[in-house]
């Protein structure tokens, strides 16, 4: 007599992947463009 | 990139289908065990929020009768504004007639914009509902369309379909160990006693006794905010990208166990379960300030026990003895 309903596991922003994998390039990026910043030439 | 992004990209929701109407409409709701009432867009909704999610259409039912009582809900992920209607509900096999539920008119932008589900479906008890109506699982119950007054919820980390709330009776091959039995302290909400949170030894909350509510609704552990800065100051001294709840994945064989006590059972949530992974080197802390807003729970601290802590302990919600099970998950 127990009824069972599947639920779904979904994260709220379907981009999620996307913006993960563009906040590994902005870390990565970070330490150089920070060292960059001391040079004002470049800035 | 801001913070604010990144802590929105964690929250996990959990839904199901259920379809209202004769020919049944379908649409994926969030079984929330904070709240008591049904809602779901209606067709008239012209905000944002709605134009993302499946509406419901009154005219395309014959079974529908619109009770034309104006409403208005809040939840900690926005409101919705509509009125009240009446038609068939199905959940599963379990059909109701004549449940009343909500037709949103105007949702708020934000969270229950992003959201995958369309509406929410309290389980709550009624004296959260609005007045004058009858929670969808009061109908069950009372007109005996479930042998026993009893839900619970199994919530897996893994994205696939095995996630479940069952309706009507326990299967326990969701559970690993006897259930503990825990008495609801008030009717209202799925509120227990807690009598602390320990880390490390260090009392980190609830040095008084508290109140938890155990809601299927919130994805994080929700408590007082000047105990939750504390807490993340206690296991994130060096948090990254400005934000107190970020840190560096490294960290995390270094973190303590949160230990709760409810009812004289320790209920331990390791950091693998209280942290979430972002990415390789990122990882989000599931704690979150807030919970001083609610004053009416007949204590001056509560802390809400969301799906973080119900992805490792199945919850079994038993409105015929009003108490709430609880046992590792399987």
């Amino acid at each position: 007599c127990i009824v069972k309903i599947p639920l779904t596991k979904m994260k709220t922003m379907q981009e999620a992947i996307r913006e993960k994998q563009l906040l590994e390039d902005f870390l990565d990026e970070q330490p150089h463009s920070l060292s960059q910043h001391s040079d004002p030439d470049k800035k | 990139f801001s913070s604010h992004q990144l802590k929105n990209f964690q929250n996990a929701v959990y839904f199901g289908t259920i379809t209202i109407g004769t020919p049944p409409q379908e649409f994926q709701v969030n079984f929330d065990t904070g709240s008591s009432d049904l809602w779901v867009p209606s067709v008239d909704c012209q905000s944002p929020s709605c134009s993302k999610h499946k509406r419901f259409d009154p005219q395309k039912s014959t079974t529908f009768q619109p009770l034309n009582q104006k409403i208005e809900l809040v939840y900690g992920s926005g409101s919705m504004k509509g009125v009240l209607g009446s038609d068939t509900i199905q959940i599963g096999n379990l059909v109701i007639v004549n449940q009343i539920f909500g037709l949103s008119q105007n949702q708020s932008s934000g969270v229950l914009e992003q959201v995958p589900y369309d509406g929410i479906l309290g389980l709550a008890y009624p004296s959260l509902a609005i007045q004058g109506t009858t929670p969808v699982f009061d109908n069950l119950k009372n007109r005996e369309v479930i042998s026993e007054p009893v839900f619970a919820f199994y919530l897996s980390s893994r994205p696939e379909n095995i996630s479940t709330v069952m309706f009507g009776g326990v299967d326990h091959t969701y559970h690993k160990g006897k259930l503990q039995w825990i008495p609801v302290t008030q009717a209202r909400f799925w509120q227990v006693a807690m009598s602390s949170m320990t880390m490390n030894g260090n009392v980190v909350g609830c040095s008084q006794g508290c109140q938890a509510v155990v809601d299927t609704g919130t994805s994080l552990l929700v408590g007082p905010t000047h105990l939750v800065t504390d807490i993340l100051k206690l296991i994130n001294p060096n948090p990254i990208l400005n934000d107190e709840q970020m840190l560096s994945c490294d960290a995390i064989n270094s973190l303590p166990t949160l230990l709760l006590t409810i009812n004289g059972i320790v209920y331990p949530v390791p950091p693998d379960y209280y942290i979430q992974r972002f990415s390789e080197r990122i990882c989000f802390i599931s704690f979150q300030g807030g919970t001083e807003i609610l004053k009416n729970l007949g204590t001056s601290e509560t802390w809400i026990l969301g799906d973080v802590f119900l992805r490792l302990y199945f919850s079994v919600y038993d409105r015929g003895n009003n108490r709430i099970g609880l046992a590792p998950a399987a």
